[in-house]
């Protein structure tokens, strides 16, 4: 059997993968600063 | 008939530099290096950005960094240009087909010496988007930032040359 | 960071379908060349699993095409 101070909990896990993914998605996040092409 | 709005698109590259700094896990990790706007025709660049801002202008050392941007420029063009039309075998750990609004397109990584390149058309355009990192900057990582780099080019899609 | 509140960790690598490593953190950083092996592994219905390796323990779980190794 495993000792319990080795393992996380599924929802620990389930906690931390979203975190990650949040934070990852939030600094992918690109400004634009206006229209990338112009009428001529 | 429409152009690049050229001071826009260089901003834009500029804001694609911006690292990571992941606290859930405290993982950091450098700037992009550079992020090129080029076209797909002959790997000439259109608009660019990187992070050496300590280089002076108009310096030998900023020619000499601009010279190998071109060059890296034309070097992935040519691999992605290779690659695009290899029908027969797609490399899979380094290929990502995507599509975005219904667009598809393809998101290549390649190794350049000591450097990551992360490369994709702009949907059915005759332009590329291109990230140039350190190392140390993890290739699925330069995918998700530049598939969402992609997805706000939308003023780009369908953009032709000449 | 929010990881080192559980002491246990003692590392991290997420990586995509492809294999390819979005981030890595203490012993996962120098333990990579696991994920060939890791991404083999059959996960639950949720998306969870554990590997016992050598010394560590490694709790896995995938969602969204992005699988969380965790070492413990």
């Amino acid at each position: 059997t495993t000792p319990d101070s080795t393992k996380i909990s599924k929802e620990q896990l389930k906690r931390l993968h979203s975190r990650i993914l949040d934070e990852i998605s939030s600094q992918s996040q690109v400004d634009k600063p206006g229209p990338l092409t112009v009428p001529f | 008939m429409v152009m690049l709005h050229s001071k826009n698109v260089k901003v834009f590259l500029e804001n694609t530099l911006k690292p990571y700094d992941l606290h859930s896990v405290d993982f950091k990790t450098s700037s992009l290096q550079s992020s090129i706007l080029l076209t797909a025709t002959n790997g000439g660049i259109m608009s660019f950005a990187t992070s050496n801002s300590d280089v002076p202008k108009n310096s030998i050392n900023e020619i000499n960094s601009v010279n190998n941007l071109k060059m890296m420029s034309l070097l992935v063009k040519d691999k992605w240009s290779e690659d695009e039309n290899n029908t027969v075998e797609q490399p899979t750990n380094s290929c990502y087909p995507v599509e975005i609004e219904s667009f598809k397109t393809k998101i290549y990584t390649y190794e350049m010496e000591d450097l990551h390149a992360c490369v994709a058309q702009i949907p059915n355009s005759d332009l590329l988007l291109l990230f140039i990192a350190e190392s140390t900057f993890p290739y699925g990582l330069l995918v998700i930032k530049i598939e969402r780099a992609i997805r706000e080019l939308s003023d780009l899609f369908g953009y032709r040359l000449g | 960071m929010e990881a080192e509140q559980n002491s246990n960790i003692k590392g991290t690598i997420a990586f995509d379908s492809h294999g390819n490593v979005i981030e890595s953190t203490g012993v996962g950083s120098t333990r990579i060349e696991d994920i060939c092996e890791l991404s083999r592994v059959a996960l639950d219905a949720e998306g969870f699993a554990q590997v016992q390796g050598d010394s560590l323990l490694v709790h896995l779980y995938k969602r969204d095409d992005v699988t969380l190794a965790v070492y413990t």
